[in-house]
């Protein structure tokens, strides 16, 4: 496992921060940004590129369960691509924070990208930073509790402060870390606090420029109960790719 | 020149020049200061802050809490606008709706 990983450092992977507004769809963002950033690692798109950023209004719309701007899951998300066989680009279906179900025009346009599966990696830290940086980013469902009120740093909650089992926000996690602290102590003047990058859907002025950081290791406000990611290419043999530091 | 309402509100000087300056920085308007909604959310704010300078101390991170945009939003608020209702693992979305004996209650 690397020290470090941090996607947001190879140019054409993870998109702009943006912004759910009133419209409950962290879980569309989420599966979306997931999607773009996979095929961003296959250098099959620039995820930037303007035609491609939000497919989460596709999503959206094409919700298996109906109004997605009221909550939704990002399982839901991956199998409204598979039904779909993809999604249209951002030119055919401008992101709108509104939801217009059963308007759903995914037949009609070309698709841009699509997935060949989706998975749930196993409730274990390790095993999730080692897919990250050697797969990519991957979408998690935590306890958003604490978020109404950081600001910046790692967030090292107790299981009473940030229930791990009432998860209720979906993210991207982005890449990982460690932060070294001094401390009081003359024992261990400086010891390493481990960490979560994540990218959130609250727009660019929350948080550390529109993304967060969890403490890693203590399964921090739920991280580790639904990490899904979509999978991208045939699941052929292939050197994995790797994270940049 | 008379008081206003606001000049006897008991709440500390500085906590209502900081809400001013919370709804500058994040373009927020309620009705006019006297009103009961200014006041409700003054209330809201000052209680959030307060929040936040608790979570601070629990924090066994290096997480800074304080005023963010959404200071203004009840914790039922916050919870609405951003959480799913039903936090997952609860009550699986795609389970079906139940009836029950009682009416109304699914």
């Amino acid at each position: 496992l690397p020290r470090t990983c941090d996607w947001r450092n190879k140019a054409g992977i993870i998109s702009r921060i943006k912004n759910q507004e009133n419209c409950k769809c962290c879980w569309a963002m989420a599966a979306a940004d997931n999607i773009e950033a996979l095929w961003g690692i296959r250098g099959r798109i620039r995820a930037c590129s303007p035609t491609l950023s939000p497919f989460a209004s596709e999503l959206l719309d094409c919700n298996r369960c109906g109004d997605g701007c009221q909550g939704g899951f990002v399982w839901d998300a991956f199998i409204t691509v598979l039904n779909n066989s993809g999604l249209a680009s951002e030119k055919d279906y401008p992101f709108k924070a509104s939801v217009k179900t059963h308007r759903c025009l995914a037949n009609k346009y070309r698709k841009v990208a699509w997935i060949q599966d989706f998975i749930m990696l196993e409730d274990n830290e390790h095993k999730i930073a080692q897919y990250l940086a050697t797969h990519g980013p991957i979408t998690v469902t935590i306890n958003m509790k604490l978020l109404q009120h950081y600001k910046k740093g790692v967030i090292k909650a107790k299981p009473t402060t940030c229930d791990p089992q009432l998860v209720n926000h979906s993210v991207l996690l982005v890449g990982f870390g460690a932060e070294t602290v001094s401390s009081q102590s003359h024992l261990r003047p400086h010891r390493s606090t481990p960490y979560w990058i994540l990218k959130n859907s609250w727009g660019a002025h929350w948080g550390e420029e529109g993304y967060f950081r969890l403490h890693r290791g203590s399964n921090s406000c739920g991280i580790t109960k639904y990490p899904f990611t979509a999978r991208v290419d045939q699941p052929v043999r292939k050197l994995p790719v790797s994270c940049p530091p | 020149d008379s008081l206003g309402p606001q000049d006897l509100d008991p709440r500390p000087l500085e906590l209502k020049e900081v809400f001013k300056l919370f709804q500058v920085q994040f373009n927020r308007s309620y009705s006019n200061p006297a009103g009961s909604e200014h006041s409700r959310r003054l209330d809201i704010f000052a209680h959030n802050l307060a929040k936040a300078q608790q979570l601070q101390e629990e924090d066994l991170g290096t997480a800074e809490f304080g005023m963010t945009s959404l200071s203004d939003l009840t914790e039922e608020e916050f919870g609405k606008i951003f959480g799913h209702q039903k936090a997952v693992g609860e009550v699986p979305r795609m389970g079906r709706k139940v009836g029950s004996e009682q009416q109304g209650e699914t």
